[in-house]
């Protein structure tokens, strides 16, 4: 059974992209097969990875691509599934569908094969977002050490809990990460102590400022491979344990 | 004739809601009359100013509401409209509509009295992101000095291209506002530089990173306030001066 994990957080600039990507590619090292599906407009994956693909996630949900159109293999153990901005007008048509919350649960529901799928979203909350929720079972919220991105927590968390009530989904948040973190920031320290009392241990260890984790999609590579001994590198593969034994 | 500026960025974090509220701030410090509205269903402008309104922009938009419902004094010569996350179920309500790209034009269009109407943007290009490229004669775009951003840059400008061209919108890049920007760090120089190939004389003077406008907002207060002769405040009075004396 695949692990449906979905990164979100409708504060922009938290960090979202950079986790699913280690996630993905940490828990992939270890020898797990995974796949990383794209869900912003952005299309932040591909750039990061620096590759194109003319079928993308959008193609998927709108029928027009199968499951093996759009799945590239990018590293050992690591496929993923790219975005880009055809992904805004695909939302648009899902506009008048019935369903149209779990268009993206059904389209992934063939893919087989994976331990984890991981689905990095768009800082938003909409319709796509709730298709997000709708397929994964797990949430990762990452939250970076501001105080605009603290208090916008609970928008998103009654956003996760509306669609567990309303539509009886099971969805979890199986981590708050803490990103940007800087120890010698007072402000980083209030923050982290305001969130590990408003989610206890699903808080887990921050992930530090550090300048390679800003340089690494610049060269295509995980920071795992452009910096293996970085704090970066470092800080992500402890969160990687995390869901590797969970 | 009230001078129409929409903040945009799909990246998230680049410093949209600094600006806008910096700009809106600065100009109405200097006695121009000022109007800012939060175009975000995450309604940071009202987080940062510590005020809530039971009307906001989403009323506004479908005419639940009359601007002098929506408008509220926060600074001398300053107004605001705020926003909340019914702003993105108005979203869902506009899709219906003939000419739903026009709306916000048409609802502050009879809204006069101001010499500046700043629009703040969500992280996002969706029918939201076209009302304010519909309604705004000049755009701002704040950019981290981030490769991601750097790179969400040519989708950001096809998009304004695409609405003037499409919609005989005339519509200017008024500034590309460099953000989180550090002399010593390498990468700052080489952002700002690939931006200055590209867009030219438009790329205003950077906004260095400042401490003072990460915690400003905590306290309710624009930098001018909280750190008067911070870096942070410096750098945004020079981009109002630019403004001022366009
Ligand atoms: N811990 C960190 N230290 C330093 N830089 C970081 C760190 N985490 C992420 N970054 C950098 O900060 C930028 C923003 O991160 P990222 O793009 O992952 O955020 P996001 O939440 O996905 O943004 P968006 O809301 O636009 O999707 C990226 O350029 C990334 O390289
Ligand atoms: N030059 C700067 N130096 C330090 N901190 C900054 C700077 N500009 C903005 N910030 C802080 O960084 C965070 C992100 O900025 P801001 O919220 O303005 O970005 P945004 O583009 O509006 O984000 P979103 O995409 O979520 O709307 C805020 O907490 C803000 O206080
Ligand atoms: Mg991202
Ligand atoms: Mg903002």
């Amino acid at each position: 059974r695949t692990r449906r994990i979905a990164v979100i957080n409708h504060k922009g600039g938290t960090g979202k992209t950079t986790t699913a990507v280690h996630v993905a590619a940490g828990l992939a090292d270890a020898g797990h097969r995974v796949l990383l599906v794209d869900f912003d407009p952005q299309g932040n994956v591909g750039v990061w990875f620096g590759i194109e693909h003319e079928r993308t996630v959008a193609d998927l949900l709108l029928s027009r691509a199968e499951p093996r159109d759009v799945i590239l293999p990018v590293r050992p153990n690591l496929d993923v599934v790219l975005s880009d901005q055809t992904l805004g007008s695909a939302q648009e048509a899902l506009f008048h569908r019935t369903a149209n919350d779990e268009v993206l649960r059904t389209r992934l529901a063939p893919i087989s094969g994976y331990e984890f799928c991981i689905v990095d979203c768009a800082p938003s909350l909409n319709l796509l977002t709730r298709n997000a929720l709708l397929y994964a079972e797990e949430v990762i919220i990452p939250i970076s050490m501001e105080y605009l991105a603290l208090v916008g927590v609970r928008q998103l968390v009654e956003n996760i809990l509306s669609v567990r009530r309303g539509k009886r989904h099971d969805i979890e948040i199986s981590a708050v990460v803490p990103t940007f973190f800087s120890r010698q920031n007072k402000k980083s320290l209030e923050i982290v102590e305001s969130l590990r009392g408003y989610f206890g241990a699903v808080v887990s260890d921050p992930i530090r400022l550090n300048v390679k984790l800003s340089e690494a999609p610049s060269h295509g590579l995980t920071v795992f491979e452009y910096a293996p001994s970085s704090n970066g590198a470092r800080d992500y593969r402890k969160l990687v344990r995390r869901f590797e034994h969970a």
